[in-house]
Parts: structure tokens; C-alpha cells; sequence
């Protein structure tokens, strides 16, 4: 474990603690989109798989737990709560799920580490989590007011990519024989998606404005 | 791919 990676793992919990923080507190799911929050509890799902099968730290585990945890309850607050439920606006989240896990699942069929199950539906839970931000970017766009919790939220989710580049960096002048194509191209088109919204996030941050992004 | 290599990334 490295500083890029722990300090990765840690702005991911935090971007799901903002999130939680806005719907516990504020209850209010404004601006955030369902189908993105779907796609990461698919994403842990599908990723998670090993969880009972190989032990790697109690760090690893307790953090798996976490992110499925978190994903699930997520997704059920925002299609179930009582208060919360009533301000997420269905009709400005339209982005199709299919349009994005079919795709993937292809993908994850023709280019794995290994052609098992395990290794199948983990090839596309990396390959779902970099496209799993659109339909949330695309809902952005069409927000005229976006929340400061909101805008922070993504901006943490991107920041836990960038980290995760540098992590990778670290391990391969570090470790011997650590090269992993399929997270690193995948990692780094995340990322990629998120520049347009750090463009426009640190411009509003910089002119003390509020964040929009152009539509 | 040929071999798959433990995941100790989340």
C-alpha cells in the first residue's frame, strides 16, 4: 500500500460519505443521478465477487463491505425513501443502463485475464465503473443550479481516479512484474471523462462563481 | 491475457 493509493481509497470514501451526508442530512437526492448509482452497485457487485473466496487484508475486505454497502443503500434511498425519493427527477435522468452494460459485458467476454466467470464479470466491472459517471455528467449538464455537495461529490470521485493513476505509476518502478493492462487503460479513460468537469469546476472555484457546466 | 493475478486493488 502506497500514499497515491490509500490516499485514492480515501477521497473514494469520501465522495461517498458526501454523498451520504446529503442524503441522511439534507434528505435530498437533487441532482444526483440514479442510474450512475446503479451502475456502481453493479460495479461492486459484480467485482466483489472474491470477497469470500481470497483474503487479502482486513483493510481490503472492510473496504469492500463498505463500497457495497454504501452502493446498495444508496440506490435504495433514492428509489425508496419517502422524503428523498421525491426529489430525484426521473425525467432529466434518461441515460439507458443497457446502452452502457452491454457493452461492457462484450467486452468483458473478448478482453479478461482469464476466460472463468470470476474473472469475466470482473474484466467488466472495470470496464462498467469507467462509463459508469455518464449518465450523472450528462444530469450535470442539464442542472442549471448544481448543489455544492453535488459538484463536490463528482469532483471527489475524479480525484480518486487521478489518484489511482499515480498509484499505478508508484507500483511499476516499485514492484517487479506489476503490469496490468486491462485496469490501466480503463482507469485512465475515467479519468479522461472527468476533464472536462475539473475544467469547470476549478474556473468556478477560481472566480469564487458557482459551479454550471455548459450545456 | 494468460494468467489471472490476485486483486489487491478495490
Amino acid at each position: 500500500m502506497n500514499i497515491f493509493r490509500l490516499a485514492g481509497d480515501m477521497t473514494h470514501l469520501a465522495s461517498v460519505l458526501v454523498l451520504l451526508l446529503k442524503i441522511h442530512t439534507i434528505k435530498s437526492c437533487a441532482g444526483i443521478s440514479l442510474k450512475t448509482q446503479e451502475l456502481y452497485a453493479l460495479v461492486f457487485a459484480t467485482r466483489y465477487l472474491d470477497i469470500f473466496t481470497d483474503f487479502i487484508s482486513l483493510y481490503n475486505t472492510t473496504m469492500k463491505l463498505i463500497f457495497l454497502g454504501s452502493s446498495f443503500s444508496i440506490v435504495w434511498y433514492i428509489r425508496n425513501h419517502k422524503i428523498v425519493s421525491r426529489s430525484y427527477d426521473k425525467s432529466q435522468d434518461t441515460f439507458r443502463h443497457y446502452f452502457l452494460i452491454i457493452p461492457c459485458l462484450l467486452l468483458a467476454l473478448l478482453v479478461n485475464e482469464k476466460f472463468t466467470f470470476k474473472e469475466v464479470m470482473w474484466a467488466f466491472s472495470i470496464y462498467l465503473e469507467a462509463v459508469a459517471i455518464l449518465p450523472q455528467l450528462v444530469l450535470l449538464q442539464r442542472t442549471r443550479n448544481i448543489d455544492n455537495l453535488t459538484g463536490q461529490y463528482v469532483f471527489l470521485l475524479g480525484a480518486y481516479r487521478a489518484l489511482y493513476i499515480l498509484n499505478w505509476i508508484y507500483r511499476y518502478f516499485t514492484e517487479t512484474h506489476y503490469v496490468h493492462w486491462i485496469t490501466w487503460v480503463s482507469g485512465l479513460v475515467q479519468t479522461l471523462l472527468y476533464a472536462d468537469f475539473f475544467y469547470y469546476y476549478f474556473e468556478s472555484w477560481k472566480n469564487n462563481k458557482k459551479l454550471q457546466l455548459p450545456a | 491475457g494468460t494468467k489471472s493475478s490476485p486483486k489487491d486493488e478495490l
